[in-house]
């Protein structure tokens, strides 16, 4: 059955998305099926895999409004299948609010995938509202991407107080698997201090080595496929693969 | 009276925290009287002007629960005077939800004190929520940071949708002041290639010139003051300052 792992961080722009596709990449690679899920209205991720996400039907949004079921939405690509989103989703907060058991949905509707898939993962919006509650109730485990800057670090604490409160209502086994350290840059002693303080403080284990800035990674969206499966060789990309193998738990063999 | 200017874009990590604040310290540099207003729960703005935003009471949240009035929450630092904010302020989408005209609370609270400011600066979370919506519907004027990115590009039509939609039902006279290029580099073809489709597709004026990248602004925030403030020189702040010259309409003479 499916391992879920939910991708979250508040704060924006630390490489959530690009790290739930360059992972899911590295799974594929490794054998696995892999299903991806896009809990952001912007649907950055629904667009970075080459969709245009304000011409799909059904998406997210319809199985929040019940309009569609989850197994419904799935959309295939090269890489990776796909549950969409779009701008509908920003509707979700105010849908959910009065809803019972409304933290629950996505588990509730993922139930019957696990049995399709080795691994599921949900890209997070930046956010801590219902989507990313969902997330959390559904996940196994929770990777933590964190550009090494001062403002992204201070998230962190707040990330891990919610994430305590899921443990404490509404997902008793829910796990940290780690930091991913995105946007490394190796040439800066700002990056080295600041991933110090992250990992001495919070007691966390950095998956795999941090991944190295590229603008490669900006380039990627816009074709919609993953550096990865493009074959382009950064020091990113094998970062990532590296954290595929840890994360499986399968021998590091690079 | 003081202009009111909302700095948004639902885009995580594109520089809007960073450009309330250069911008601020360039606008007092120029001897205006400024205020800035953080509307996002991570606090960021409020972090960056060296306070620690779980220890402050009242806060804007206060505002929007009613147990205080904006100028009560108004705290004085050596640059600028801050309306600050930490994570309750996550509890508006739902404290506001059911209550009429929720959309004019910020307007409403801002309107006493604009005869004692030149600039107010609001800095939005990466959402469209009723924080946001706030902010667009208080504002004279939108200042609209864009990573050039291929992802932060997408989320600019959305944006100025939800301008339209301001603009035709709570601010009639929203106006667009155009957008800052944060984060630019000027190595790759990358940066270049995305802001020029940017300003072609989008028809906005680009305020000033594009904002490099630095290191030294990801380090400005543990010390709880601008570079601009303490006279860092990259090429990063001369194009700040030039940006609050053109905004408030002085001639640019560096
Ligand atoms: N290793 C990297 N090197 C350089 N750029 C990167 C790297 N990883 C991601 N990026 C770029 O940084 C920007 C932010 O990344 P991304 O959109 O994945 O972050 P996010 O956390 O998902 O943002 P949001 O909070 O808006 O959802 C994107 O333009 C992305 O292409
Ligand atoms: N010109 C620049 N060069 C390099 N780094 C920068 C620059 N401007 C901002 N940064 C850094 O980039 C990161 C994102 O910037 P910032 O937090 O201001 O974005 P934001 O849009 O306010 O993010 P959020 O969506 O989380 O509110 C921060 O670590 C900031 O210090
Ligand atoms: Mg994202
Ligand atoms: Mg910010």
């Amino acid at each position: 059955t499916a391992i879920v792992r939910a991708i979250a961080n508040q704060k924006g722009g630390v490489g959530k998305t690009t790290t739930v596709q360059s992972l899911a990449a590295a799974l594929t690679e490794l054998g696995r099926a892999v299903l991806v899920l896009d809990a952001d209205p912007q649907g950055s991720l629904t667009f970075s895999l080459g969709f245009e996400p304000d011409e799909l039907d059904p998406t997210l949004n319809d199985v929040v409004t019940k309009r569609a079921s989850l197994v419904d939405t799935i959309l295939q690509h090269d890489e990776v299948d796909l549950v969409p989103a779009n701008i509908d989703l920003a509707g979700a907060e105010v849908t959910l609010l009065s809803r019972t058991g409304r933290e629950y949905l996505l588990r509730g509707e993922l139930a019957d995938l696990l049995d399709s898939y080795d691994d599921v993962l949900i890209d997070c919006s930046p956010s801590l509202g219902v989507l990313t509650i969902n997330a959390l109730t559904a996940a196994d485990d929770v990777i933590i991407p964190v550009q090494c800057e001062t403002l992204s670090h201070r998230g962190v604490a707040q990330l891990l107080e919610t994430i305590d409160d899921v443990r404490r209502l509404t997902n008793r086994s829910l796990r940290v698997a780690g930091i991913v350290a995105t946007m490394f840059d190796g040439r800066t002693n700002h990056s080295k201090e600041v991933l110090a303080d992250l990992l001495a403080r919070y007691e966390l284990p950095l998956l795999g080595a941090p991944v190295r800035k590229s603008v490669r990674f900006a380039e990627a969206p816009a074709v919609g496929t993953s550096l990865l499966a493009k074959g382009t060789r950064v020091p990113g990309t094998a970062a990532y693969r590296i954290i595929a193998r840890e994360l499986i738990g399968a021998e590091v063999s690079d």
